[in-house]
């Protein structure tokens, strides 16, 4: 996957990072600090469509571009840009009784993008 | 999520400034944490813990065996540690109560493991011999009455560890546990249990989430 840079608009993750303690919920999470609820975002022309990594060469640019080409006429066309991988949110937490509470929020963090 | 002009975020420019963005999502992120955490709001706290207890039960917690793997069909789990309300206590006798209920048990919790941590200050070179009562309410909900009841020695002051068994586990899942420790043929001068910021006695429990709230999961 690709992480997105300003200008580029191809599909990447944009990282998204939210700091417990500017939204005031630093009182009750102890641990972590913050979430990256990063998010997907950007283009999947058709030369990536389907492609769940974005291969950086051009060479495979090229092929994908003819294979295209040849399947323009396909119905059906365009993917969207989506997470590939996820990992889980660890959290420790006060609940309302005061009792402190661990688990394990599993795909909760974006860690990779690619076109579906 | 479509924006003004109804274009998703994942198919279109990066048109968002970064403020709106952070406005559009911040929402967003709270509202995902509480529904994964089967929330409806972020908690108020009306007993904060003191950060001396805090850490000495997370080290207590960590003290676990490492290297214990989940097992695969683990599902939504949970450790929760609850410190002890000081109920009616002597210098012969300490009930500590413990309570877990919260909204997680309306879909049933079920407890796989319970642990009682508390700190004995005991006079030098002498060995105590402590009996852990664990008392549940009676079928009536009137009065308390023993479940079990567990004998442990201490030989030396600091924290101390007591597996509790299946009585006390089910307790824990209806939400309330009651114990009462007390010395064994000794007469103490002062209780032998402390109960002070950093020493408050501690339940830690492993719990999972019951099988009717997965199924609204599904």
């Amino acid at each position: 996957g690709i992480n997105c840079q300003s200008g580029s608009k191809m599909c990447c993750r944009q990282e998204f990072f939210v700091d417990f303690r500017e939204i005031g919920w630093h009182d009750w999470i102890i641990q972590p600090e913050g979430y990256s609820m990063n998010f997907c975002t950007g283009q999947c022309p058709l030369h990536v469509a389907g492609m769940p990594g974005i291969a950086a060469s051009f060479h495979t640019t090229v092929l994908n571009l003819l294979k295209a080409n040849a399947a323009t006429g396909t119905p059906g066309g365009g993917s969207c840009c989506v997470p590939t991988v996820r990992r889980p949110l660890s959290l420790l937490y006060y609940d309302r009784d005061s009792n402190i509470v661990k688990t394990d929020i599993p795909d909760m963090v974006v860690e990779a993008c690619g076109c579906s | 999520t479509t924006r003004a002009d109804h274009q998703c975020l994942a198919c279109g420019e990066h048109a968002l400034d970064l403020q709106s963005q952070r406005e559009l999502l911040l929402p967003l992120a709270k509202r995902s944490i509480l529904d994964k955490l089967h929330l409806n709001q972020r908690p108020t706290l009306s007993r904060p813990v003191s950060r001396a207890a805090l850490r000495i039960a997370l080290q207590r917690l960590h003290g676990r065996p490492q290297g214990a793997l989940p097992e695969a069909d683990r599902g939504q789990e949970y450790e929760i540690i609850s410190f002890a309300e000081t109920g009616f206590s002597n210098i012969n006798q300490t009930r500590l109560d413990f309570h877990f209920f919260s909204d997680r048990t309306a879909g049933g919790m079920e407890v796989q493991e319970a642990s009682l941590r508390f700190f004995v200050q005991l006079p030098p070179n002498t060995t105590w011999t402590l009996k852990v009562r664990v008392l549940v309410l009676g079928s009536h909900e009137a009065n308390l009455t023993l479940a079990t009841q567990h004998l442990l020695t201490v030989d030396a002051s600091g924290w101390h560890q007591l597996l509790l068994g299946p009585e006390a586990q089910a307790a824990c899942s209806q939400g309330h546990l009651t114990l009462e420790l007390v010395p064994e043929g000794q007469v103490a001068e002062s209780s032998v249990i402390l109960s002070g910021a950093a020493q408050r006695p501690f339940v830690a429990a492993r719990v999972r989430v019951g099988s009717k709230h997965r199924i609204r999961r599904h």
